[in-house]
């Protein structure tokens, strides 16, 4: 079913804010990973929480998140994710 | 049927802003063209928007979480595991495999040899005005010469009076002259370098684009709701001249809407220069009759922000920074075979009047990834598709994390190719 694929995408970042190396932090400097999971409906990403010595992400410490639909907002400027919260989020979401 | 050749164009930073993915600006009719005779994702993401780690990730075939490679810092094969890449495989099954320009990521990300003995077959071409891309040969208003983020020149002008994508299409264009000839199949990989910033391209291509036709962003705000650690702050074009100039507060700027339509106009004048390149390369591919024996596959290692959210450059998850061109051509699969001296790639110069709409080729709408493209080109070879990754993969050299899009090629109409039943 064309709306059960998925696409990964991930992006680091070495702070909650942005700061002069938030485009390209080196490894021992990232704190967070941005996780987003995309299908034909919708972009859903969170901004976890990134040990770069045992290149673990930890689920559990989410910085921020991000949802977008696709039919209604294509260009993904009116984050949904605040809004979500607390809903069960479909299966597929959960990372 | 005697294997497939494999040409894989990578064009750096290329965002779909093309003509067959219904951009009505843009002028790219030699890959358009390309387009009516390739599958064409429409929906295609790369798994990291920065160049380093999307090109090994993809050419490896493996998520940058098992590359481990999120910066430029790290060789994959001594930081995580001895993955194989696309163009090893195809080496280790008999093919030549050469690059020309920017394949692989140039550095440490690549063991300064563009993963050279493992991936080619000979040494990697790289364009020696390459040098010359970061340097002040960009004429400014002060007549003075500037290292600028928006740099049309007057190739005569410049240092080697020529530019890197040019000296890699006559380099690609000899070696398939070469290769037509050998005995065993080739596999093919030339990089572009544009338009990857600095926007450095023949002056005369910022005429497609006069400055009144170039609109902003359909979205040029930074998102209300927009986290702050999801916002890329685009640090990089910030650094060049031009740009300085323009004293922008950091993060959030925002770049005067004038700069912003300037930078827009020579991102896209920089498309139809690569496209003139591809254009350049296809048509030699055809002269040469390999067009009936070759597969070619044009994409991107991400896309690029113009203006989007606020934002500008690569460096974050949205689709504007991770969505990427993916055309894949199969003779006698996705365009019936030429006739014997017929033309598929003639070139066609996006100086002449608007080339009449292209037919649109053959299309698929569903998610893909980049990293599909490892076991999708193997598999289209003829190739033994490599197998599914077990999770942990670090210990395993060969596998793949990526879907096998080879259902995609099915099409009914076209088994009758010989190259189809292969």
């Amino acid at each position: 079913n064309p709306r059960e694929l998925v696409a990964y995408s991930q992006y680091p970042r070495p702070a909650d804010a942005p700061q002069w190396n938030s485009d390209k932090p080196s490894l021992k400097d990232i704190k967070v990973m941005g996780y987003s999971i995309r299908t034909v409906d919708y972009r859903y990403t969170v901004w976890v929480g990134f040990s770069p010595r045992e290149f673990l992400a930890n689920f559990s410490d989410v910085h921020a998140g991000e949802l977008y639909f696709v039919d209604s907002d294509p260009w993904q400027d009116h984050n949904v994710y605040n809004a979500s919260q607390g809903r069960a989020l479909p299966p597929p979401l959960m990372p | 049927t005697d294997a497939l050749n494999v040409l894989l164009i990578i064009v750096d930073d290329l965002r779909p802003s093309l003509g067959c993915y219904g951009d009505k600006l843009v002028r790219s009719p030699n890959i358009d063209q390309l387009a009516s005779h390739s599958l064409l994702f429409q929906n295609a993401f790369a798994q990291q928007a920065v160049c380093a780690p999307s090109r090994v990730s993809f050419l490896t075939g493996r998520r940058p979480d098992t590359t481990r490679l999120y910066d430029f810092n790290s060789y994959w094969r001594a930081h995580a595991g001895n993955f194989s890449t696309i163009p090893q495989y195809f080496k280790q099954n008999g093919y030549v495999t050469v690059s020309v320009g920017k394949v692989f990521h140039p550095g440490i990300s690549s063991n300064h040899s563009d993963d050279s003995p493992y991936s080619w077959s000979l040494p990697p071409y790289h364009p020696s005005s390459e040098k010359y891309e970061n340097t002040k040969t960009c004429k400014g208003p002060d007549g003075e010469l500037h290292a600028n983020l928006l740099c049309p020149v007057d190739v005569a002008e410049v240092p080697e009076g020529t530019l890197p994508d040019k000296q890699s299409t006559e380099r690609a264009i000899q070696l398939l002259e070469k290769l037509r000839t050998s005995a065993v199949p080739f596999f093919l990989a030339v990089g572009y370098h544009k338009p990857h910033i600095p926007f450095r391209y023949p002056q005369e291509f910022q005429k497609l684009y006069p400055l009144e036709n170039v609109t902003l962003a359909p979205d040029p705000q930074v998102p209300a709701g927009l986290p702050p650690v999801a916002y890329n702050p685009w640090m990089d074009i910030r650094q060049r001249e031009d740009v300085q100039a323009l004293n922008l507060s950091v993060p959030y700027g925002p770049i005067p809407t004038d700069f912003q339509r300037k930078i827009r106009q020579s991102y896209f004048a920089s498309v139809s220069y690569v496209d003139t390149q591809v254009g350049r390369l296809l048509s030699a591919l055809d002269g040469l009759e390999l067009a009936r024996s070759t597969i070619v596959a044009l994409t991107s290692d991400h896309g690029w922000a113009l203006g989007e959210h606020g934002e500008w450059a690569k460096y974050s998850n949205f689709d504007v920074a991770t969505r990427v061109p993916l055309l894949v051509y199969v003779p006698g699969r996705t365009a019936p075979l030429p006739e014997a001296g017929g033309r598929l790639f003639p070139y066609i110069d996006p100086f002449a009047s608007a080339s009449e709409s292209m037919e649109p080729g053959r299309q698929a709408g569903d998610l893909v990834e980049l990293l599909s493209l490892f076991p999708t080109l193997a598999g289209l070879a003829g190739l033994r598709v490599p197998p599914r990754c077990p999770v942990p993969s670090f210990h395993v050299e060969l596998c793949r994390e990526g879907r096998n899009l080879l259902k995609y090629f099915q099409f009914g109409d076209l088994e009758e190719e010989p190259h189809a039943r292969g």
